[in-house]
């Protein structure tokens, strides 16, 4: 199964 | 004070209509080289970054830096009295707790201004890195909003597979599978209708419909879209607004569990 993974894991919060 | 003054109101017409199903609430960031938006969906998945350059403008006055939070459902609720053809002005008071929208016809016999409360938002920020793509796909936005409407009816992902060939946008569920490939144009002569596609490397990686779906309501704001992908990080479909600025959406992919 796949699964969707979060903006969080790629963009850092400034 | 602020006041952005754009004869072509339409534009904001379809921006809002372009970030309102993805987005409930967002705050406009205007300093005196333009206003930037970003924002990121409810599930974190997608982000919007808007950009509308000062000098796309008929009008710019940015006395002060200023951040408005709004509710994206009220202003597309204002933008909807906007005629097509009308000039739509934003301003505010320098740390105002309200923004006004002044909507002027064409032949200025008809002036409606709408004045909507601002809100306190303090949405995180991202950074997102400034990436060298291994795929860029510039292609008609019509085209890729056909894509994106009939493969969502075969499945809840789609896979986009780029090679030198071509791209592969492929779906399967349980009607059974759809695959659309999309050969480079040979001879561009209207570049507006090519398919260009820029490779490094090649690219698989796959994406819920649903998103891509939501990011299909930009086209009518530009009749190209380009599509960015590198293995493992987020797509961007970006739409470029003509001589003011873009919007882009950006997608985390979805992966083997």
């Amino acid at each position: 199964p796949l699964k969707q993974t979060k903006l969080a894991a790629y963009f850092t919060p400034t | 004070m602020f006041e952005a003054r754009l004869l072509r109101g339409s534009i904001l017409k379809k921006v809002l209509e372009a970030i309102k199903d993805l987005l409930t609430q967002a705050t406009f960031d205007c300093d005196d080289s333009g206003i930037q938006l970003q924002a990121m969906d409810n599930s974190h998945v997608s982000l919007v970054s808007l950009q509308l350059r000062a000098d796309g403008f008929d009008k710019y006055r940015c006395d002060r830096n200023i951040s408005m939070g709004m509710n994206l459902n009220s202003v597309a609720k204002i933008l909807k009295c906007a005629g097509d053809k009308d000039t739509v002005t934003m301003k505010a008071q320098d740390n105002a707790d309200t923004v006004t929208f002044v909507f002027e016809s064409p032949n200025q016999e008809k002036v409606s201004d709408y004045e909507m409360k601002l809100m306190n938002l303090d949405l995180e920020h991202l950074g997102i890195p400034e990436t060298e793509y291994s795929c860029t796909i510039r292609m008609p936005s019509a085209e890729f909003a056909r894509i994106c409407r009939d493969l969502s009816q075969f499945g809840d992902s789609m896979v986009i597979a780029c090679t030198k060939e071509g791209v592969k946008f492929s779906a399967t569920g349980e009607i059974g599978s759809a695959n659309i490939k999309l050969a480079q144009t040979a001879s561009v002569d209207k570049e507006e209708e090519a398919v260009i596609i820029e490779m490094d490397e090649p690219v698989t990686l796959t994406f819920a419909c649903q998103y891509l779906n939501y990011f299909t309501k930009a086209t009518s704001l530009s009749p190209q879209v380009q599509l960015s992908m590198s293995a493992d990080v987020p797509l961007v479909v970006e739409y470029r607004i003509q001589d003011i600025g873009h919007i882009r959406y950006y997608l985390a992919p979805k992966i083997e569990d």
